[in-house]
Formats: structure tokens, sequence, C-alpha cells
């Protein structure tokens, strides 16, 4: 563990009880290994660092007796801090029908995390309907329709001839009719490097202004994840994102990235293949899971 | 990276930070650049450009099997059908792995039957059978919840009567630290070598290009349960290099088949290190 590998570095204090600038960088470098090996970022890892050096060449751990404790104390009120920084509830406020919009990589559990998140909001009292607009993928629209009818909630009819800004305006549309008040769309998996799709989703936001834009993200994504959030960031304003496959033995590295770099809150996090497998973010576990 | 006369410090430190940055692991790219930072002092390298061939010829090396034989000359070699099975995490792109295969070997003149073994997820079935529509190619399948293995077992005897060449299987995904799922995975292939002994010939783990680290714990656990004989590495058409890849291939010896390079059938690319290592300076 971190904490294990600092108390290595500090070890040689010789009874004086002070440690040296040295030391303390000596103890940065691991802090920064750790940090990477929990694939956070390099850059990010960087700022990091610099953020926290001026706490760690400070008292409380140049006259501290336990200094390495210390060090890991300050690494993870940060990281707590950094990412527990910014609202986490699911915003629904505003005009109704309430809309959703999952967008992220392919494969990042998008589909699956429309049923979680239709299924988790129905138990706080919504009316969800699912809508799905992926209209590449085959059976994308039979999978989301198969997890509708497993958990008894309405979905829109989608056709793979269809152009997902129209799905997701018709459908708006008829939940404001069929009187359901949360539209969550599923969109397809797409490359942040794909102007075409990512106009599409442009299209999708300015035809149903949605009070959420949630980023699907995998769990064990690496270095990639700043390039892919800052990408859809910059593209969609994202309000949120949904960190999935955290019951895996990933670091998770990549939810201190996507926060660095977007400043947006992981609102949510996947815990399996489940429909019930979703909960909220605590940033202390993730703090916890990232520290190893 | 910037033109300099000599090697200083600043470059393998840019280098360094280039390599982590492509996702080859903080470990690999430490043990790399010791053997650098060695070769430097011992006056071995004269220069910049001779720096940069020495780490794209230890990177070959790590992603490189030696007498390893081609996915091409074992389908040849073995008597058919040539069974295949495709594992891995959710997600990475197993079923779209298997359309592209399906693809190749059928351009190859090849008799292909792909099995819809994932009867776990939410219409998994149902995009295999798509896929086999659009390539034209049997797909056999149970009712979704039914016994993978019953599946598999299934779609090699159709193999055998059908006079099929290569028999593909498809499984759900499955995160490798779930033991049961793993479990599941070992009944699958001791249910295949009931009704062939030496199938599965192929077991391929797909690997996602923007897998961080987790990727060698994916690998590490994959082959402990199930013999990983060859890999296929995908989505390498986004911004993410895949360098874990290079730490996987060292550690278990196993070849990368294939990269996958988008969502059509056709984006298939026999592995070349070569010029996987020279996109990874990009
Ligand atoms: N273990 C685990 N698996 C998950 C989780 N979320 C999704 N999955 C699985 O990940 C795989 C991909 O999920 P999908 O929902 O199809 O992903 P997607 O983003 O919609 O994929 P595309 O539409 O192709 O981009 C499926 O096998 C899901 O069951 C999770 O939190 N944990
Ligand atoms: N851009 C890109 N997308 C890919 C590639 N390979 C697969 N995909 C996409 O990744 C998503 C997931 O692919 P699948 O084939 O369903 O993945 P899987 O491993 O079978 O998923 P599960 O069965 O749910 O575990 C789909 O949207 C595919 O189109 C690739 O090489 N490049
Ligand atoms: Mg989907
Ligand atoms: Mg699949």
């Amino acid at each position: 563990t971190l904490g294990n590998r600092l108390n290595k570095v500090f070890k040689k204090l010789k009874g004086y009880g002070k440690l040296s600038e040295e030391q303390i960088q000596e103890g940065m470098r691991e802090v920064r290994l750790a940090l990477l090996e929990a694939d956070v970022n390099y850059k990010v890892v960087k700022d990091f660092v610099a953020g926290i050096k001026k706490r760690a060449l400070g008292q409380e751990v140049m006259d501290s007796l336990t200094p390495g404790q210390q060090v890991v104390k300050i690494v993870h009120d940060e990281l707590v801090a950094l990412l527990g920084s910014s609202n986490q509830q699911i915003d629904l406020a505003g005009r109704q029908p309430a809309v959703i919009v999952l967008v992220g990589l392919q494969g990042s559990g998008k589909t699956t995390t429309a049923g979680k998140l239709a299924r988790w909001l129905r138990k706080k009292g919504r009316k969800p309907f699912l809508v799905p607009a992926d209209v590449y993928r085959p059976a994308a629209i039979e999978q989301l329709k198969t997890l509708a009818k497993q958990l008894d909630i309405p979905v829109f009819p989608s056709e793979t001839s269809m152009q997902p800004p129209e799905i997701a305006r018709q459908a708006v549309a008829q939940a404001g009719m069929s009187n359901l008040d949360t539209v969550i769309i599923d969109t397809a998996g797409r490359l942040h490097i794909d102007s075409e799709l990512m106009d599409e989703l442009r299209a999708i936001k300015e035809a149903v202004s949605p009070q959420e834009i949630l980023l699907v993200a995998d769990a064990m994504t690496g270095q990639d994840a700043v390039n892919i959030a800052e990408a859809f960031d910059r593209e969609l304003s994202i309000t949120g994102v949904v960190l999935t496959k955290l019951d895996g033995d990933a670091r998770g590295g990549a939810a201190l990235s996507i926060q660095s770099v977007t400043g947006k809150p992981v609102k949510l996090v996947g815990i399996g293949e489940k429909l019930d497998a979703i909960e909220p973010f605590h940033p202390d576990r993730i703090a916890n899971r990232i520290l190893g | 990276l910037t033109f300099r006369k000599e090697i200083d410090p600043d470059l393998l430190d840019e280098l360094e930070e280039a390599m982590v940055m492509a996702d080859m692991g903080v470990g690999t790219v430490q043990h790399l650049f010791d053997r650098l930072r060695s070769d430097v002092k011992r006056n071995e390298l004269k220069d910049p450009q001779a720096l940069r061939q020495r780490i794209k010829s230890y990177l070959k090396d790590m992603l490189t099997v030696t007498d390893t034989v081609s996915l091409e000359e074992k389908i040849g070699a073995a008597s058919p059908p040539f069974v295949i099975l495709v594992v891995g995490v959710n997600g990475v792109g197993k079923t779209t792995t298997i359309a592209k295969m399906a693809h190749l070997f059928k351009e190859q003149g090849k008799k292909v039957l792909i099995a819809a073994a994932d009867t776990f997820r939410a219409a998994a079935i149902d995009q295999l059978q798509q896929w086999g529509k659009r390539l034209d190619i049997p797909v056999i399948s149970h009712q979704p919840g039914s016994d993978p293995s019953a599946v598999a077992f299934d779609a090699i005897e159709a193999g055998r009567s059908r006079k099929m060449d290569i028999v593909i299987v498809d499984t759900a995904g499955r995160l490798h630290t779930q033991k049961n799922l793993m479990e599941e995975l070992k009944k699958i292939r001791r249910v295949m070598g009931r009704k062939l002994s030496e199938a599965p010939h192929e077991t391929i783990l797909v690997l996602d290009a923007t897998t961080g680290q987790n990727a060698v714990s994916q690998a590490r656990l994959f082959m402990e349960a199930t013999d990983v004989t060859g890999i296929v590495l995908t989505k390498l058409d986004g911004t993410a290099k895949g360098g874990i890849a290079a730490a996987v291939v060292h550690e278990m010896k196993i070849p990368i088949y294939f990269i996958g390079i988008g969502e059509k059938m056709t984006d298939l690319r026999s592995f070349n290190a070569e010029e996987f290592v020279n996109a990874l300076f990009e």
C-alpha cells in the first residue's frame, strides 16, 4: 500500500523526528507511482501532487511521528475533496418531463445503465420512459426493449429507420401525453473523435434540452479517460458521470482523471450486470480504491 | 517529441511520460527505462535517433512471441471443424470481433458457423443472429437463459455434421474476478472437449485498447481459468494506444492475432508489432 511504501521512505528518521525536504520529495514520488498504478492520467497526477506538496512540506508532516500516515491522510483528504466537490444529485427540476441522455464510448455500459437508472428513479417515485436511440448497433433497440419489459417500464417503439434526434423529440412528446415524467435516452456508443456522431448528440441535445447529459465511463479506462471526458464535455457540456463495472478489480483512477479535466461530478456507479446494481457515488470509497 | 542533438535526462523523461500516457503501465515503463538509462550510461546510444530505435526494438520484443504458429497455419493443420472460443470482460467487443473474424475466414473460402453461447445478456442472441444474416453465416442458438455449454456442444455437432471448417463460440462478458462465472467458462471448455477432444483448438481473449492496467489482471485470471492461446485488441481506432498489450504479451507469452479498428465487419487487421510500436510514438 502507499502507507507501507511511505513508511520505507520516511523510516530513516533516526529519532530526531524531523524529515528532510528530500525525503518529502521521495514521498511525493511514491504518491505519484501509486496514482499512476491506479490508472490516473499522468498529467492529472502531476497536478495533484503539485497541489498537495505545500501541505506535505508543512508542519503536520514534518513534525509528525508518523509522517507516512500523515501523507496518506493528506492524499486521501484531497482525493475526497476533489471527487466529492460538486452536486451529485440527479437533477430533474425544470421543464417536465425531465430528460436524461446517456452518452459515451462503445461498450461502456450505457444501455444497461439506462435500465438501471429507470428502475432506480421509479423506486424514488418517478414515472420513467425508456428511449432507445441507438439505431446502428445490431439489436441495440431490442436490448433496451428487453430490459424495459423485464422491468415493466414503458419504452418508446424506436425503429432503426428513424433518426436519433427525431426519436428523442417524438419520445419526449409522447411522454408528456402519457403522463410519464422522466425520459431516459440511450444513445449509440461512439468515439469522441467521430465528428458526425458527436454532431448527432448535439442535435439530440438541441431537440430535447435535457436536464442531465451523463457520460457513462468504464472504471477500467486508462490514460485515455482524459481525452474522452474532455471531448464529450467540450462538445456537449456533460452534467455528470456514471462510472461502470466497479464490481471488478480496476482501481478506478479514471474517476480522478475525468473529474480533473471536466470538473463534473461522478453521480452514480455501476456495480454489476443486474438491473439493481447501481448506487450513488461515494468519494471516500473510490479514494480508498485508488490508493489501493 | 522535440528535436535534440544529444540524449539528456529531459528527453528520457519526455519519452517516459509518453510511454506511460500510452498505457504501457508504470512497472513496465520503469523497467524499460532502467535498461535504457544503463544503455545510455554505457555510451551504447549516440543520439536521440538511436535511443528511439532502441526503445522501439525493446517494445517489439515484448510484443512478439517467438516460435508462434499463425492462426491460419493452425487452422490449416487441424482436422475440421476448428473450434475457436472467444472470451473476455463485459463490453470489450467479443461479439463484434467474432462477426469480423467470421467475415475474414469466409472471404478466405472457409465454411464458418457461429455459436450464440451468451445466453445471459439481453438481446445477445439477437445481436449475433443479426450479424449472421448480414454475413450469410449460420448461427446456432438456444433460448435465452439456457445452458451456454449446451449451445457450444450443439454448435460443434452442427459444425461436424455440416462439414464446417470453423466454429466460433461467443460467450457472455464476465469480470475475471467473478469466480462462479470463471467456473462456468471452465465448464463450457470441458463440455466442448467432450464433444470434440481437441476443442476448443483456440481460446481468444478480447481486450479493449482503452483499458488501463486492469488488462494485465484480466489476462492473468482468464489464462488461469481457460488457457488463453491468442489475443484480439479492439478499439484501436480511438485515441487510446493500447500500450498495456506489451505487458500482457510479455508476461503471458500469448500472441496478438488481430486488432479491431472499427465497428464494421471489415474493421479487423492482422497484428503487426512494428506498426503498433510506431503508433505508440505518434
Ligand atoms: N460487471 C458489470 N458489467 C456491466 C456493468 N454495466 C454494464 N455491464 C455490462 O457491460 C456490457 C456492455 O453493456 P452495454 O449496456 O451493452 O454497453 P453500451 O455502452 O450500451 O454499449 P454500446 O451501445 O455498444 O456502446 C454488458 O455485458 C453489460 O451487462 C457493471 O456495472 N458491471
Ligand atoms: N470503435 C470500435 N468499436 C468497437 C470495436 N469492436 C467492437 N466495438 C463496439 O463495441 C461495442 C461492444 O461490442 P460487443 O461486440 O457487443 O462487445 P462484447 O464484448 O460482445 O460485449 P458483451 O457481450 O456485452 O460483454 C459495440 O458498440 C461495438 O460496435 C472496435 O474495434 N472499434
Ligand atoms: Mg448500448
Ligand atoms: Mg457479446
